[in-house]
């Protein structure tokens, strides 16, 4: 087995079916659809998978499957993150590593013959549910695909006899990352070649945190994420909220910061809230501004050049915001990042290139995401929370000692080991 | 068949294929580096492993039939690990 580097940080974990295949059974009377219930019968056997040889608990959200740790949806084709499915055969499905937002979502290809484990035969044309929600769920929980023979994790489809149980390389993965359950020996397996449910039933899921205390306006300058960094006339720029902090190029916290953004640019919107990007143009000197659907164009800080909408750049029309942008160090061009992909971007054209969006596992070491982004004396650097990932242009990974919290590193805060944000692999 | 076979490993699908399982390094793409045939077998080979076939680093039948076996859309290959044909010896 081989862990990815990322884990849930509990062990009760939500999930829930938030958009269920086109085709049912209940509304097509068509027998080679499933139930709506067998669907979820299926999702539930996978959970149980993991749940009975580790510590994890797992409870279905069904009535709220958009509040839940892990969001399954069936789509087709291109459907907003880096991997779009290609009709029935060939990719199945995917999950996303533990994390916030679509970190732990599983996306399922709605052109696939989904059948029920009982009724599969592993083959393009009766593809098991439960087995391949199995394996996605081990993504979602922090395994990556392993190469040893018979595996759950392995990356093909392979096929399981109807009583299943989990081999040994998964087992020892999944108890590596959350410990092992108690009753693991004593436990009867769970079995799908039974058309009654099997459900074991599992304490109440811990609620979730209470929700944070509404933040002040004004950020704090040592304790804070930020929203989009540049530099912009070679001093550093970091914004978060209606404010921003510079940074000279001496690498002082220049005083009397945060300030308003709108004190300083006053053209961009009255009523803004946030940025979610900026970088200063390589070809003309221009400052970009991306705020939600929109991108803003100014010269200097008085006069506002354009607006337009994100879709006016060749990203997808159902792009609510981008992440990051930045001019690369390596070869020029700017990069827009959103969620989980990436795009090039021509600036003779204004249009993004052919063949993007691609995944950011292109840029490795990097969490799906980010915040913010930028290029600071050559060095590229990527912004989540309130960490940040130094990142090697030539070996295409973060360095080493990647990430470090931010504030002691970009504002002279002290460096007080944040608890929050253990230091991952 | 040597011929075909050779065609069939510069053909962009199947470079297509390893570089979106994992097996190619990815981040050629950006930086735009060629590939020789020796990197393309390799990862082949790599595939191969993984699908639990005979690693022959050639696109016979079975690896053949492994193109289309049904799978996941995530990659094999950690970004940057097992394949990583960018190092450079310097003569």
């Amino acid at each position: 087995f081989v862990k990815q580097g990322k884990k849930w940080d509990k062990l009760n974990l939500t999930w829930g079916v938030r958009r269920y295949p086109t085709k049912m059974r209940d509304s097509t009377g068509d027998p080679e659809h499933m139930y709506r219930w067998e669907i979820q019968r299926e999702f539930r056997l996978a959970t149980e998978v993991w749940g009975r040889v580790s510590r994890l608990e797992f409870t279905e959200l069904e009535s709220k499957p958009e509040e839940a740790d892990i969001i399954i949806d069936f789509n087709t084709g291109y459907h907003g993150d880096g991997y779009p499915f290609d009709g029935q055969g060939r990719t199945l499905a995917h999950a996303f590593y533990p994390g916030h937002g679509i970190g732990g979502d599983m996306h399922f290809d709605d052109d696939e013959p989904w059948v029920q484990h009982q009724d599969s035969d592993n083959t393009w044309e009766r593809v098991s549910l439960f087995i391949t929600a199995a394996h996605e769920l081990g993504h979602a929980l922090g395994l990556y695909h392993s190469d040893v023979e018979g595996s759950l994790m392995s990356p093909y489809l392979i096929r399981f006899p109807s009583s299943f149980r989990l081999p040994q390389d998964d087992v020892r993965g999944i108890q590596e990352l959350y410990g092992v359950d108690e009753k693991y020996k004593e436990d009867p397996w769970p079995s799908t070649s039974t058309t009654t449910t099997t459900t074991t039933p599992r304490p109440a899921a811990t609620p979730r945190p209470p929700p944070r205390p509404p933040k002040s306006d004004k950020p704090d300058t040592c304790n804070t994420e930020y929203d989009a960094i540049s530099v912009i006339r070679r001093e550093i720029y970091i914004f978060k909220g209606k404010y921003f902090w510079r940074v000279d190029a001496q690498g002082n916290l220049l005083p009397n910061y945060p300030a308003k953004i709108n004190r300083f640019w006053s053209k961009l919107p009255k009523n803004l809230t946030h940025i979610d990007a900026v970088y200063e143009r390589m070809t003309d000197g221009k400052i970009v501004f991306f705020i939600g659907n929109k991108y803003y164009v100014c010269r200097g800080n008085q006069e506002l050049l354009k607006v337009g909408r994100l879709k006016n750049l060749g990203l997808p029309a159902t792009l609510k915001k981008i992440d990051a942008a930045f001019v690369w160090g390596y070869n020029g061009r700017t990069y827009l990042f959103a969620e989980t992909m990436y795009w090039r971007f021509d600036e003779a054209i204004q249009h993004v290139e052919l063949d993007y969006p691609r995944a950011m596992d292109m840029w490795r070491g990097v969490p799906y995401n980010i915040d913010s982004a930028f290029k600071h004396n050559g060095t590229t650097y990527f912004f989540q929370g309130k960490m940040f990932w130094e990142f090697d242009d030539f070996r295409m990974r973060v360095k080493p000692k990647s990430p470090a919290l931010s504030a002691p590193f970009w504002l002279g805060c002290p460096n007080i080991k944040n608890p929050y944000y253990p230091k991952t692999t | 068949s040597g011929d075909r076979d050779k065609r069939d490993i510069i053909d962009d699908r199947v470079q297509w294929y390893l570089m979106q399982y994992g097996y190619l390094p990815a981040s050629d793409m950006e930086t735009g580096n060629l590939r020789t045939e020796r990197q393309l077998r390799e990862a082949i080979k790599t595939m191969q492993r993984f699908g639990h076939i005979p690693m022959t680093g050639e696109l016979d039948a079975a690896t053949r039939r492994l193109l289309r076996t049904p799978r996941c859309s995530l990659p094999d290959v950690m970004p940057g690990e097992g394949n990583d044909f960018r190092i450079r010896v310097r003569r």
